[in-house]
């Protein structure tokens, strides 16, 4: 996180707000509940209230504007700059401006208007653009899914330490952007696509792909916004060019950057008992066209021609794998299955049926 | 007569790395482009400056990776301290 040059800060704790004129692409009351979300994500991890006033000054002005508004920085039209804000001070001091020209939406659609209203108001606080890929206050914007957002701890450290700690009894804490070479890195899911690997984790992914050295780390909503954050299994069907992702008791298939139409549906109607509520981990043998499921201590085989699961499972996993304990993600590549256990990796030969090797689970990544 | 496209894109991305070095990384405006001067060309240093904050090769060049970030919709307050 970087602090405003001179440490700006209001002196006050108890700061009042105003909606100065509202954009028509959204309903009035979608605009007043994106600004109260993202005033309560600053309220929610330091003593700071914010209290909304009309027909006066407030400490933070909230506008959309259009191209030149008359402060020296003027709007570029839809795309590009999106909204900038001012820092702790009086007059236009914390205030925001959203450009007009942009598509405000409540959704992942355009530009979620609660995102980027939460970013400018880290500045009206007293927070610069921090150049951690992951947290709020970094400068491009990306989306995600409101009702799952978290303000990362980065942004909590920033302003925690210009105006102090939340009053609420247990300090709220936030996801912390995962770093591919951090020898504690676990992953909540793996697959590969189409060549590439992906390592899923929180609401990011670390994409790996074969020629290249360095690993890309995005948002899952970079390429998928419909998908959930904390993929718990996925897999590539390498026949159908489609990877399916697993979270709690639903399932999605996608293809490409589509995820398909009439997805998530129940893991169910995969052949799952009502007992089974979540998956966690799966891989698809290419040379035999089987899945295989995990969960908790046993796995389950499904025949992707037939499209049901094989009799005779679920099994129990140490019976056929050995003693790799709880999968947390798998994948098959050039014939091994890779079990990943916390912060262990398993090489695992179908054809011996044993596993051939140890690693740890950041190998792919050049460490 | 016609430019070639190639000497076009290349135009186009001098603009847009200047004008986004300028709104964000506090290039000045050269008041004397045709002048060059010894010191390193201010235009790379920002760059390098950009790359830098961004995570990107630090190359000082305009290359793919960073002509992409340039081109994502962001925040309009600078990166650094004007």
């Amino acid at each position: 996180y970087v602090f405003t040059p001179g440490n700006p800060k209001w002196k006050r704790n108890d700061l009042t707000y105003r909606i100065l004129n509202y954009t028509p692409k959204m309903r009035r009351a979608d605009v007043d509940e994106a600004v109260r979300k993202a005033l309560s994500v600053w309220s929610n991890v330091t003593p700071l209230t914010f209290q909304k006033v009309q027909d006066k000054e407030a400490d933070i002005m909230i506008s959309f504007a259009y191209r030149d508004h008359r402060d020296n920085s003027p709007f570029d039209g839809p795309n590009g700059q999106l909204a900038h804000a001012f820092q702790p001070g009086e007059g236009i001091g914390g205030d925001v401006h959203l450009d007009e020209e942009e598509a405000w939406t409540k959704g992942e659609r355009g530009y979620n208007l609660f995102i980027v209203l939460a970013h400018e108001l880290g500045h009206s606080l007293g927070l610069s653009h921090s150049n951690d890929p992951g947290a709020l206050m970094y400068p491009t914007y990306s989306y995600t899914d409101p009702n799952e957002f978290l303000l990362p701890q980065d942004d909590i450290d920033g302003i925690q330490a210009i105006y102090g700690q939340s009053n609420a009894a247990v300090q709220p804490t936030g996801p912390i952007t995962p770093e591919a070479c951090d020898p504690n890195l676990t992953f909540d899911s793996i697959t590969t696509l189409r060549g590439e690997m992906f390592f899923f984790k929180g609401r990011y992914m670390l994409r790996k792909h074969p020629g290249r050295t360095e690993t890309e780390l995005s948002f899952i909503s970079l390429f998928w916004p419909r998908l959930p954050s904390g993929i718990q299994a996925a897999y590539e069907n390498v026949e159908t060019d489609e990877i399916l992702i697993f979270k709690e008791d639903k399932y999605w298939v996608v293809r490409g950057y589509d995820v398909l139409p009439g997805y998530p549906k129940p893991i169910y109607r995969l052949g799952f008992p009502k007992t089974v509520k979540r998956v966690n981990a799966a891989y698809n043998d290419e040379t035999t066209g089987k899945t295989y499921f995990f969960v908790a201590d046993r796995y389950w085989r499904y025949d992707e021609k037939e499209k049901s699961m094989d009799r005779g499972y679920p099994r129990k996993i140490v019976s056929d794998f050995g003693n790799i304990g709880r999968v947390d993600a798998a994948f098959q590549k050039d014939g091994y299955v890779y079990f990943f256990h916390g912060t262990t990796q398993f090489q695992f030969d179908p054809r011996a049926k044993r596993i051939v090797r140890r690693m740890k689970s950041t190998s792919w990544f050049n460490c | 007569f016609p430019v070639a496209p190639e000497a076009e894109d290349e135009g186009k991305t001098l603009e847009l790395v200047e004008s986004y070095l300028q709104s964000f990384y506090d290039l000045q405006k050269d008041p004397h482009p045709h002048l060059r001067s010894g010191s390193e060309n201010p235009l790379t240093a920002k760059l390098k400056e950009m790359q830098s904050f961004f995570g990107l090769q630090v190359t000082g060049k305009p290359d793919l990776d960073t002509l992409e970030v340039m081109k994502k919709p962001r925040c309009g307050v600078p990166d650094v301290e004007r």
